[in-house]
């Protein structure tokens, strides 16, 4: 454990815990991708199961079940309780362009072809790009609310700490994870153009809207 | 290998 790896975790944790928060403060999920949301939920589970086979620490199983508690938390506010305000005709990427072909790639390119290292893989190239849906809802309304904007940072910001993590545990500790790095290379890289309007605008107090 | 591999990131 390396401090960017902490520091990843824990950001990845405040934008899971923005977005919860947003929700149930204003009872509205307005502008949030319910399908982002359902996707997440199947990277964790799939990418968490060896909860039931191995043992790394309390630290490790703790905020693994604090992330999958928390994603299906958020999907059943989207989709149960506060399904009245879900902007559904705004949130129409189409995940089966994501699913499927991230399903086949993790069957292709994977590090050992057995169930749950098939699922690991599957969870990692999904996570990837599971924020596409909710960069496409913007991009269509145009807008989006400045909490929800903070979500997004966190969220970015937890996989460019993780980058940062892998290059010192290469140097540390000989750790290399080509999979891992690749997928968080690209997921990192799909958030750049997010980046940069979060620091020229929202960080000199301006609603994040895109041109026309 | 046939021992499941040790992911500890999250």
């Amino acid at each position: 454990m390396n401090i960017f790896r902490l520091t990843g975790d824990l950001s990845h944790l405040a934008a899971i815990i923005i977005l919860l928060l947003k929700i149930w403060k204003s009872r509205s999920c307005a502008g949030i991708s319910g399908k982002s949301q359902i996707l997440f939920a199947m990277v964790f589970t799939t990418r968490y199961l060896d909860l039931l086979t191995a043992y790394i620490s309390l630290y490790n199983t703790s905020m693994k079940i604090i992330y999958i508690g928390c994603s299906y938390a958020t999907v059943y506010l989207i989709y149960a309780k506060f399904k009245a305000t879900y902007d559904g005709n705004h949130d129409t990427f189409r995940v089966e362009f994501l699913v499927v072909p991230v399903g086949g790639l993790s069957f292709l390119v994977n590090h050992d072809f057995s169930p749950l290292e098939i699922l690991w893989t599957f969870s990692i190239y999904l996570e990837a790009v599971a924020i596409l849906p909710q960069l496409f809802m913007i991009s269509k309304t145009g807008e989006a609310e400045t909490i929800t904007t903070h979500y997004l940072f966190f969220l970015g910001l937890y996989r460019a700490l993780y980058l940062i993590n892998w290059v010192w545990r290469f140097y540390f500790e000989g750790f290399f994870d080509m999979i891992a790095i690749v997928a968080g290379v690209v997921q990192t890289i799909l958030y750049c153009d997010f980046f940069y309007l979060y620091v020229t605008k929202v960080l000199k107090g301006k609603k994040l809207s895109l041109p026309a | 290998g046939t021992e499941p591999l040790n992911h500890d990131e999250l």
